[in-house]
């Protein structure tokens, strides 16, 4: 045995990091199995012995949605996708030794198409992990902004994977595949800040828990929207919300708006109200109609357009105001963090529309303009520069939505979704937090 | 990690509210894309504009 023990070579190796990852995510995997398990079985339980329905039973939990999709998206669907992007965040948070910044970050570069000659800061053992070398700054006047002060100018360094027009409320993914824009925002009209306080500042929904899911109802937009129609379209002085919206007046292409055919939206009466205030009247009939994003009336005709931007791993990740606008509420949309790479886009019906997000929601010069970033596996968390209260794929985030739609599950009402905020500003003119183009916004980060 | 930008435009040339109305549409410069599926893009740089 002495000797054995003696002339035996022991040899030392790590165990490779994916298998750690992979046992980790299988551990969860059947957790979250047993506990899905133990909550379908006290579910029929309670039903059985006649002790459900809203007072007695124990209120359901924030449904998961399964997506549709070919086998690979079948297999990711049951990934425990937020468990392992937050441990990917954490392993990348890891300080990597002083002698091996540079050639992993030079390695990463090289893999990733990572100009180094643009990063603000070139020493490179200025980064301590690859969390923070992610999260890079650039050189100031590297980006030069596009001198046309009408220009919508792209929001970060990416390829674009698709854009066009909204028709019939849907956004149209690659391939045909199309998502609502009631399922990208959220189905109800955004609230309004009232009270002015130091811009920045965001005042957190105290009802994050449920809301209703249809519109508003017609009497409430309509009184709304209706001293301030038609007003002088200079920055920032836009109609007020979202009332009035008849997209395609002007054009007489009334078939292209999501309003359900009634005799007022008929192309024919629309040019028959002499006096202003019949059209006044008549605009308010139809406005009733409309969904809350559909395009404000003024004197302008307009219409909604669309730009996805998607971000490659060795992209920067900060991203910037494309317009001179002003955010008026934000949406915070758990979700699950599926890749967004254009494979999936094109393979996942719905993607954005499962994915956890921030809807930042406000106006510019031409009316509703919003803006969103879109989580994913390998880039944990969204930042939003003026919003210090946002919390993105946090497990606090997640148990206060399941609680959110225990709540509304309790009360009968259809769980919203998603938590809103509203920003608030020095100036009551403003009612949001004002970006000015080019300026930095957020980011997102690792983990 | 990608980024949509929903956003109203101009789609069309500028009618006074009567002319608008009443005599329906005027075809004119509205919203214009720079851009082309696929591209490359930086910060700063236009995508469309009115």
């Amino acid at each position: 045995l002495r000797a054995a023990l003696r002339s035996t070579k022991v040899e030392w190796k790590p165990i490779p990091v994916g298998l750690g990852i992979a046992s980790l995510g299988v551990l969860q995997f059947y957790r979250i199995q047993r506990r899905e398990q133990a909550r379908q079985e006290e579910e029929a339980r309670q039903t059985a012995g006649g002790e459900g329905g809203q007072d007695g039973g124990k209120p359901k939990k924030r449904q998961r949605v399964r997506p549709t999709g070919p086998w690979s998206v079948q297999i990711m669907s049951t990934l425990p996708l937020k468990a392992l992007s937050r441990l990917w965040g954490r392993f990348n948070e890891l300080e990597i030794p002083y002698y091996l910044r540079v050639p992993g970050f030079k390695l990463y570069s090289f893999v990733f198409g990572v100009n180094l000659s643009e990063v603000s800061e070139p020493d490179l053992h200025a980064y301590p992990n690859l969390a923070s070398f992610f999260y890079r700054t650039l050189k100031p006047g590297v980006r030069p902004l596009d001198p046309n002060p009408h220009a919508v100018l792209s929001p970060a360094d990416g390829k674009v994977i698709q854009f066009g027009t909204i028709e019939h409320g849907e956004v149209e993914q690659v391939k045909g595949v199309t998502y609502s824009l009631d399922s990208l925002l959220g189905s109800q009209k955004p609230k309004t800040s009232g009270t002015s306080t130091p811009s920045g500042n965001t005042t957190p929904d105290t009802n994050i828990a449920s809301s209703p899911q249809s519109p508003q109802p017609s009497s409430e937009r309509s009184k709304e929207g209706s001293a301030e129609v038609i007003k002088d379209d200079e920055e920032f002085a836009q109609v007020n919300g979202i009332s009035y919206t008849l997209p395609n007046l002007f054009s007489g292409d009334l078939s292209s708006s999501t309003t359900t055919q009634t005799p007022a939206t008929d192309q024919s009466t629309a040019a028959s109200p002499s006096s202003e205030s019949e059209v006044r009247a008549d605009l308010a009939l139809r406005a009733s109609e409309q969904p809350w994003w559909a395009p404000s009336f003024t004197k302008t005709p307009t219409a909604l357009y669309y730009c996805v931007v998607y971000l490659a791993p060795g992209d920067y990740h900060r991203f910037h105001s494309p317009v001179s606008w002003v955010v008026e509420s934000r949406r915070h949309f758990a979700g699950e963090l599926y890749s967004v790479s254009p494979y999936l886009q094109r393979t996942l019906p719905g993607l954005f529309t499962l994915n956890e997000r921030v809807v930042l929601l406000g106006r510019w010069r031409w009316g509703f303009f919003s803006y969103t970033p879109v989580g994913a596996t390998n880039v944990g968390s969204i930042v939003i520069n003026f919003d210090k209260e946002l919390r993105t794929n946090s497990l606090l985030t997640d148990t206060a939505a399941d609680r959110a739609a225990e709540e509304a599950a309790r009360r009968g009402e259809a769980y919203s979704g998603f938590a809103e905020a509203t920003y608030e500003s020095a100036s009551p003119l403003l009612r949001g937090h004002a970006l000015k183009r080019g300026e930095e916004m957020g980011g997102f980060q690792l983990g | 990690s990608t980024i949509v930008l929903v956003f109203e435009a101009p789609k069309g040339q500028r009618p006074s509210f009567d002319e608008g109305y009443q005599e329906g549409k005027r075809e004119g410069p509205g919203w214009e894309w720079n851009i082309e599926p696929g591209q490359h893009v930086k910060v700063g740089q236009a995508l469309g504009q009115v």
